[in-house]
């Protein structure tokens, strides 16, 4: 039964897209067959992983919004899904074209659900399906809640981290009431925690106050090996598997994952 | 002559909020008349002084979209500043009901020079106006640009940071040509400068490479204060003055507006 997993949070620069990269090739290594999908146009999923954005036939901008070419195929998922360095996780890549997914969407009928409707067939493909959002709470990222089954929340150590969590829920909220009722919030990981700070020893227990019983006990280190990794086109675990960070990660999946290898 | 300054980079989490809020904090510490204002939903330029969003009356969304009230009133801009703690310097605080400025204004005439038309009055009366953005290149950041003389680019110095240049660039072209012609790139300013890294190195010479004799001298070091002074409300050289981040905010003012002092 494949799991989809949405990594939000409005704030900038904390440890979305490195979650994604890190938790999706922890699966893979444990014999999963994951699909990570890149919902930013930044596209930093994609070349984080070493995927050449140039090279790209198709991405995710053609399968929300381009309707013609995908009654040219019987695949359009297919199409647009590449490989990785990692042997396991496939991408569905992203360009800068999808900057302009959000005005080509804000007048398609069900434009919510747009990107729920491209990922069903790879409900049967993958065991696993991890999206990766923008620095934001807009249409791109609505579709990307209404897609998932659970949300993971990545949260900075830092002052401005506790700030957007209010609005974050309240979005969440809209979502499960109006477009996907099962959307569960799976939990929050800490991240970039740097234990010789008050500031982090101090957000984190606000954030623990503020979920009970939701933040992960795997923090994540600020570890500049998780910094180096994506200029490499490599998730840690693969460039240093014997880094704080990469040590973070594979705790942080086993945690969230644990049960679904037994 | 006023001059409007516009912090922006569409990656998230680079410090543009940290170097608004310091650099207007160091204008006004020389005796400028300072406008902050804050263009981001997240509303951090807000709280990082320390201003209660609950007890707005009015803030940047009703200056946007609210053309009912702005006919009742002779100076919205004026109904919409309140001070900050720091003396010189004034804020239009922003809410989370920004959020929706980017849907009411798709629809609206000139949209992109609403921000431009509000904060015209403000050229009489402070010395600098410095713009806060959100981590996009939505229509927010486009009227931003749209309302203001020169661009500032912070670039944190990780591999991520380079990825989104080139399309922050071809937007600040497309303003140049289309909305505001004397639209000029100030500088770009390296943050988060980690010298015991390689990767920050290797970073900044690409970056310096990327934009030849356009690199601010001063380079703004890692440096926790910087992130713990937003949770008292203040700008670094009013929390810790002489912090490595006080000092480098300092002398990245001098060297921004040197010229401005004479
Ligand atoms: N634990 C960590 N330690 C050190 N550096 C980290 C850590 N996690 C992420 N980074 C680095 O910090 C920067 C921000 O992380 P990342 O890009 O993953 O955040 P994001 O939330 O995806 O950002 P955006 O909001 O722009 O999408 C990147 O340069 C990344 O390599
Ligand atoms: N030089 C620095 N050293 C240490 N921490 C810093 C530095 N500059 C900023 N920070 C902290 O890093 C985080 C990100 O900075 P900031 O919020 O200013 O970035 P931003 O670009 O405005 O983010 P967003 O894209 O969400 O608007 C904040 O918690 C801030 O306090
Ligand atoms: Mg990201
Ligand atoms: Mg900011």
């Amino acid at each position: 039964m494949t799991e989809a997993y949405a990594i939000v949070n409005q704030k900038g620069g904390v440890g979305k897209t490195t979650t994604a990269i890190n938790l999706a090739a922890g699966a893979a290594r444990a014999g999963q067959r994951v699909l990570l999908v890149d919902v930013d146009p930044q596209g930093n999923a994609t070349s984080g992983l070493g995927v050449e954005r140039g090279k790209l036939d198709r991405c995710m901008y053609d399968l929300l919004t381009d309707d013609e070419w995908k009654e040219t195929t019987d695949d359009p998922l297919g199409d647009v899904v590449v490989p990785t360095s990692v042997e396991g996780l496939w991408l569905v890549p992203a360009t800068i074209e999808l900057a302009g997914a959000e005005l080509s969407l804000a007048a398609a009928i069900a434009r919510e659900t747009k990107l729920q409707q491209v990922l069903e067939p790879g409900r049967g493909r993958y065991d696993l399906i991890i999206i990766d959002t923008a620095p934001s709470l807009g249409l791109l990222t609505i579709n990307s809640l209404a897609a998932a089954d659970a949300v993971i929340i990545p949260i900075q150590c830092e002052y401005y981290a506790l700030e957007g969590l209010s609005q974050l829920l309240r979005v969440i909220k809209l979502v499960q009431g109006q477009i996907n009722q099962h959307l569960r919030i799976a939990g929050v990981v800490l991240t970039m925690f740097d234990g010789r700070t008050n500031l982090a020893r101090e957000v984190a227990e606000e954030v623990v106050a503020h979920f009970p019983g939701r933040v992960y006990k795997s923090v994540i280190p600020r570890n500049v090996r998780l910094a180096e990794a994506p200029s490499h086109g490599l998730p840690v675990v693969a460039y240093d598997r014997s880094s704080t960070g990469a040590r973070a990660y594979q705790s942080l999946y086993e945690e969230v994952f644990g049960d679904a290898q037994a």
